[in-house]
């Protein structure tokens, strides 16, 4: 499984339309504070299934649809895409090339896709479990998880091997 | 259940230990069940002496040393569970200089297996990537993604921007 | 009693706001009293919109423009409060080069009236320091103290060390 | 008020004694990570009277007294002593200068010193009040508080002006 690309579109500062393409190896981000790195790490959270807001740095889901800056408005809907090659076959769906879509609105309302075939959450959730990417897995390592880590209970420490198993 | 955990205790607990040594140029490290009879329930411990240095409860630690540590326990669950991708954001902050480079070494030998998207300030990480992307927001409030060549030059003003 | 946290308020609230657009190089951030009604009791939230940007929750902010918020407050508190002396345990970790400068530009502006011991990694902050020591763990577990003299070189190689 | 110099003996990683000297202006600490550098930002926070072992980021007082490394046995005590220039008179003491001294041996007893003269905890704590470099004051930055302040609830937020007023 190898990630391929990431589309972006109305994200958090992600105002206009980016693809990001992601080749074998360490791909690296950089750019001053606040520029939108992490933001980048948001959309492939949010896109594989997060539904806790709060690890999304938000109150609710709609937090992540671009709020709008001086020259712009607010826009209405926030959708990012992942595209995976799946030519081993660890996705369990009869397709070479993967691309899952997660899009939210204003309103709240939300929509999935899995290779444009509208699908439930679930489905999307269902299709990561056991692949490295599903809950539990250390898929995404946010800018605070080291601190977190280090002021865990090892209670909480013991949560991270849990999931894992 | 019971028994599934403590196979994974096992197993992160020895890649721990070995990417301890391998982060920190030697020393020892190891995670301990707070209730050995408890499985169900107990919590976990970390106990580490850097090299050189006595074995010391983690908080007594500097900064740096207890990053690199978790750093060291974060990769160790990554090789129990692997990923096909992996995205870190800005783990090596408090890292100085020379654990940059210690550090970017285990990614470089990760990376053989597992894809890395590699949130970053510092120039040692940026050297071992083999690729770049810069962000940046020339219009107030709007991201905007740059590809970038890894010329030498280029990484030191992409660092100063 | 009421009346003092009330003016306390006030005042390290001009302060921050003030400092706050030094940082930021423009922007806007207040303190607000979560319920003012309650002066006994109300806790303080923080409101700021860093230029260019919508006004916003500090939680969305990045890891940077959280940090450099922190340090506004934490100045606008010294200047209420003055110590003779002040000792910073890298507090500017997550800061890109650009923040480490306006930073260190606080700082010099600061030094004026209070003496400032900084533990720094940052070249920035090493720039603006009049004096400089190196701590060193020659012999495994024992710190050693050497001044420095800032040369250019002398820094980078100590920010290497 | 202005500081002198601290020496520091047996404190934490300074099994050597050791002496710093402070001019006006700005003083830059540098050096790897595990070298030293918060252990000098504990001395002084400990030698202006911290009681809090968790701040000095042990569990009890004597864990600040050097506990040896491979060439070298642990030490009996630990010492620091802080040096001030009091020619403007803010510590309302008649000495031009104020030395202030703390110790800590293995047993758990400790000995405070000013200009020599044993003294009490309280007499170094009453000394520093109203100085800014009391209890409430920001004379310390802590290597995590930064993290902390914005982690803190709002109520804990206003504890920090509270304690300055
Ligand atoms: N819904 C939104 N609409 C517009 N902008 C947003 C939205 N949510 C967050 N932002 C902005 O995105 C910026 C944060 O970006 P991000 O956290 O990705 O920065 P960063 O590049 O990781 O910076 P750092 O190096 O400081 O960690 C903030 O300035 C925030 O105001
Ligand atoms: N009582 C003690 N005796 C001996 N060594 C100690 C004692 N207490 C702490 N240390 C050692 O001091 C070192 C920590 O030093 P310190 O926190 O000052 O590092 P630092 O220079 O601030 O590093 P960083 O840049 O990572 O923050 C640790 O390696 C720890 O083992
Ligand atoms: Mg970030
Ligand atoms: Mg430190």
């Amino acid at each position: 499984l190898y990630l391929k690309s990431v589309e972006i579109q109305g994200f958090k500062s992600f105002a206009d339309k980016t693809k990001l393409e992601f080749g074998p190896g360490i791909t690296a981000v950089v750019g001053p504070n606040g520029s939108g790195k992490s933001n980048i790490s948001d959309c492939i959270r949010w896109v594989l299934g997060e539904q806790s807001a709060k690890t999304l740095r938000g109150t609710k889901m709609e937090d992540v649809i671009f709020a709008g800056s001086p020259h712009r408005k607010p826009l209405s809907m926030a959708e990012v895409s992942l595209t995976l090659d799946n030519s081993s076959g660890i996705l369990n769906i009869p397709y070479q090339e993967v691309t899952v879509s997660r899009r939210v609105f204003r309103s709240g309302e939300a929509e999935y896709l899995i290779n444009k075939i509208p699908c439930r959450l679930k489905d999307v959730q269902d299709l990561f479990n056991d692949t490295g990417l599903g809950k539990g897995s250390f898929a995404i390592i946010g800018q605070g998880k080291v601190e977190e880590i280090l002021n865990s209970k090892p209670e909480e420490r013991r949560a991270l091997i849990e999931e894992a198993a | 259940m019971t028994k599934r955990f403590a196979g994974a205790f096992e197993e992160v607990n020895n890649a721990f230990g070995d990417i301890y040594q391998k982060l920190f140029g030697g020393g020892t490290a190891r995670l301990q069940l707070a209730n050995p009879e408890d499985l169900l329930e107990t919590g976990i411990d970390i106990i580490v002496q850097p090299p050189g240095k006595k074995l010391q409860n983690l908080a007594l630690l500097s900064g740096g040393e207890r990053a690199l540590t978790v750093i060291a326990l974060l990769f160790a669950l990554l090789s129990f569970k692997p990923s096909p991708f992996c995205v870190l954001d800005e783990i090596e902050a408090s890292l100085d200089e020379t654990n940059v480079e210690r550090f970017s070494q285990l990614l470089k030998l990760f990376a053989e297996k597992t894809q890395f998207i590699v949130i970053s300030h510092r120039q040692g990480t940026m050297e071992v990537s083999d690729a770049l992307y810069g962000v940046t927001m020339e219009e107030a409030g709007v991201s905007k993604i740059v590809s970038v060549r890894l010329t030498e030059e280029g990484k030191q003003e992409f660092r100063s921007a």
